[in-house]
């Protein structure tokens, strides 16, 4: 067979993202090199699919690990997965808010729990019996998700980091009643 | 929401997502990202892993659904996403990268863009946002 790989952001983007936050679009990513480089010599495919999603998590550009969206009450709640179609393994945690990379800990879930799925409190003490990178709260926060949790409430709205083609009829200018240029950038 | 799929030279699939969900959400609430089958997926055809409305793709399976396309109607890996994004999501928004275990790569979205890479062993990268 033949490797390849894939790796997404988030689905939607501001049609008018200044041309200097689309780098990312335009170069390859780092994530992507070290993907490659994992499938080149010989790793495993969950091997390079968490590897990559790790780096992309210490990226605050990406709503997932640093730069994660906020609760309503100003708060982290992380979610990862990840599945090995080789046997059909599969590890997923939800409601994490002081893990560095979730997504290892979901791999962690996978291969030394008896369990597919553990959230909040009890992902949490796994997370910790695992001996995971642990980081305190402000560590996920960004300026820029306080200003739009800022902005969301005063629209009491949720805020979706997609935005809608103009082909689907939606105004450019607002989607559920919010200036598009407020909603996340990914 | 960030993700990866990756298919090896010995034709193994995987998938990874994650995510912080959404702005000013409940806390407690669950989206499609740890739900295997929503917005990941893998098996021994191909590796999905999705992101955008999550309510939405959860309603659709729509990681699981591609998977299925390929494995009960013989659909190829472009195939099944087009099908998936097109007719699966209903009322939804929403994006995937799927690679399959031939070493084929794969993207869909019906969002104004969605954040993506993908490079093969034949020397194909593609890097992009837009459609």
């Amino acid at each position: 067979s033949k490797w390849a790989i894939a790796v997404h952001g988030g689905a939607g983007v501001d049609p008018n993202l200044p041309l200097e936050r689309q780098g990312g679009g335009n170069a390859p990513p780092p994530c992507l090199a070290a993907g490659i480089a994992a499938l080149q010599s010989g790793e495993p495919a969950v091997d390079a699919v968490e590897l990559v999603v790790r780096e992309m998590e210490s990226d605050p550009f990406f709503n997932a690990g640093r730069g994660s969206v906020l609760t309503r009450n100003g708060t982290v709640e992380m979610e990862a997965s990840i599945m090995d179609g080789n046997g059909r393994l599969c590890g997923a945690v939800s409601g994490v808010s002081t893990v560095k990379n979730p997504i290892s800990l979901a791999r962690l879930v996978m291969e030394r729990s008896p369990h597919s799925y553990l959230a909040f409190q009890g992902a949490e003490e796994f997370a910790r019996q695992q001996g995971v990178e642990i980081m305190d709260e402000s560590y996920f926060i960004t300026e820029a998700n306080v200003s739009m949790l800022k902005l969301a409430k005063q629209a009491n709205s949720i805020l979706y980091d997609y935005k809608v083609p103009d082909t689907f009829g939606v105004s450019a200018v607002l989607m559920n009643g919010l200036p598009i240029a407020i909603y996340a950038p990914e | 929401t960030v993700g990866c799929t990756a298919v090896d030279k010995y034709g193994r699939c995987a998938a990874a997502t994650s995510t912080g969900g959404l702005m000013n959400k409940i806390n407690g609430r669950i989206g499609d990202s740890p739900l295997i089958g929503s917005g990941t997926y893998a098996c021994r055809d191909c590796a999905v892993s999705c992101t955008g409305e999550g309510e939405a793709i959860i309603r659709a399976t729509l990681a699981r659904d591609v998977a299925a396309l390929m494995e009960y109607k013989g659909m190829g890996l472009k195939e099944a996403v087009d099908c998936a994004i097109k007719e699966k999501l209903d009322k939804g928004f929403a994006g995937l990268i799927a690679v399959s275990a031939k070493g084929e790569v794969a993207y869909g979205f019906n969002t104004s863009g969605m954040f993506r890479a993908c490079a093969d062993e034949d020397g194909f990268m593609e890097v992009a946002i837009w459609e």
